[in-house]
């Protein structure tokens, strides 16, 4: 098996990689990666080579998958397929997001109901037909959906998600959603953030 | 002056303009804001009258305009100037969020690097150079900046506007940035809401 003195470095690793990943890093050389781990180059270079990982000569390591391939060692590989339904803005950005993938959240599927972005390709997916929904969510056995859409379809497009299967949703639009008992919902309300800095800031001015 | 009873009105009014404007309606009818209030509409159509706002004839009155006069008598009317940094798929949608302008967050100005990017119109407003920042801080006496770059500048971003007299940051960089003690900084990180979702997840699953 694997020596227990590299075992326990495995989870510095992952950390520092996931630091990589969320700041959209791709490629991480050996010599940069064991700096940040507090090691040194060669040790960390054995101690990935026990995991079968070598790197590639001067490019080095594929950071998440490098990140993938420590969490299964780990026994922490998680892989949550992620759905995203509306395609804007928003939905472009979530998609996007490196620090998804980097803690197991896979980005599976993109849907949308503009005939204009059905059939684009946003971040290496394909965006499908809304209409097709329960299709997607069975074909990709997604469990998380993420709710980007305009706020009048967002209960309806709720609705669909929850008889398709799918029992987590991340909501982001300005409405409270009504679902069964057994789905959980998190609703992002960013302009709560806004007014907590501003009531700091009016502290801040009437000292 | 206004009527006691016109006045007790005032902020049931309020929050129902408010769910409109989230919800990204422009304008409402006397008969439906009334009816939404839980009060006749031509009694609503004298309160409103108190205030100096008749609507239009066949299209009725501007969500957000009245929402601003409503507050406005209720002493209520905040002012944060906002300016968004970057101005990408993430810029962009939060450029356009109802939410904020009717809780009084006015984004006011948006920068970019991107010369593709400058001198776009994104929701009214044309997108400056983020080479002249601290004019922009200047001019627009925004007070709050959103920080939506990659996360290689933000830092560097985060600085400039700390020196231009900024001193409340929304961060969405996956960075934790280091400002002087007397800046807020909130960090908004979407993978924790995926992560708490897959923690709920898990537990109904294990049982
Ligand atoms: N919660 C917050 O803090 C916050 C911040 C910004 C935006 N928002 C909200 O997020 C949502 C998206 O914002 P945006 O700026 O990306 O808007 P957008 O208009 O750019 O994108 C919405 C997308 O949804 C698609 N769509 C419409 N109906 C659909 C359906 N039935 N199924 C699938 N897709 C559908 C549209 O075609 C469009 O591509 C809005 O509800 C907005 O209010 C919330
Ligand atoms: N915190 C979260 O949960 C979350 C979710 C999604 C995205 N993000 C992050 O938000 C940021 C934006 O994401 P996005 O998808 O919109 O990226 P994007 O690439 O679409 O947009 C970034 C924009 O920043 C601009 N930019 C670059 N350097 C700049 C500078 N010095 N000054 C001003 N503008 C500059 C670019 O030209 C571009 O328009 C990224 O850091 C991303 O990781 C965070």
């Amino acid at each position: 098996g694997i020596p227990e003195a590299t075992v326990a470095r495995l989870p510095i690793y992952l950390r520092v990689l996931g630091a990589l990943a969320d700041a959209g890093t791709r490629t991480v050389s050996s010599d940069e990666l064991a700096a940040l781990a507090g090691v040194g180059s060669a040790k960390l270079r054995r101690d990935l080579s026990h995991l079968g990982s070598y790197g590639t000569r001067g490019v080095g390591y594929d950071v998440e998958h490098l990140a993938y391939q420590v969490s299964r060692e780990l026994g922490l590989t998680q892989d949550w397929p992620v759905l995203i339904v509306g395609v804007g803005n928003l939905g472009s950005a979530l998609a996007g997001y490196a620090g998804f993938a980097s803690r197991g959240f896979r980005v599976c599927a993109l849907v949308d109901a503009d005939p204009d972005v059905i059939g684009t390709t946003v971040r290496g997916l394909r965006v499908q037909p809304a209409a097709e929904l329960e299709d997607v969510v069975r074909h990709t056995g997604a469990c998380i959906g993420v709710l980007a859409t305009p706020a009048p379809v967002a209960q309806r497009m709720c609705d669909r998600l929850v008889s398709a299967g799918v029992r987590s949703i991340l909501n982001f639009a300005p409405v409270v959603l009504t679902v069964p008992a057994d789905v959980d919902v998190r609703k992002v309300d960013l302009s709560m953030e806004l007014q907590i800095l501003a009531f700091k800031e009016q502290r801040k001015t009437s000292k």
